[in-house]
């Protein structure tokens, strides 16, 4: 399955999402 | 080791072995993991997703993790 641009778009903005609640997560533990 | 449960470990290992662009579904999941429920796996991908391991792709069913690129 190819994914359209507003997809690919969509995607990369959750991960960057993720990728900041992470950090947050690992720097609220030590 | 890395604070997660062995249902959630589980989870997340077949999340990041799935190297197709929109990820991988619940259902998918819930067809390699035959032991588990559909409730332990959706309990498990909501903590790993506020915990940021994971996040959803094309809708709210699909999920891919931060850590395999």
């Amino acid at each position: 399955m190819s994914l359209t641009a507003e997809q690919q778009r969509k995607i990369e903005e959750n991960r960057q999402r993720a990728l900041a609640r992470r950090a947050q997560r690992q720097a609220a533990q030590s | 080791a890395n604070g997660l449960s062995p249902s959630q470990n589980q989870v997340l290992s077949l999340i990041r072995s799935c190297p197709d662009a929109q990820g991988i579904s619940t259902q998918d999941l819930k067809q390699r993991l035959s032991g588990m429920s559909l409730a332990v796996i959706k309990q498990a991908v909501e903590f790993l997703s506020n915990e940021g391991h994971i996040f959803s792709t094309i809708d709210e069913d699909h999920f891919k993790s931060t850590d395999n690129d």
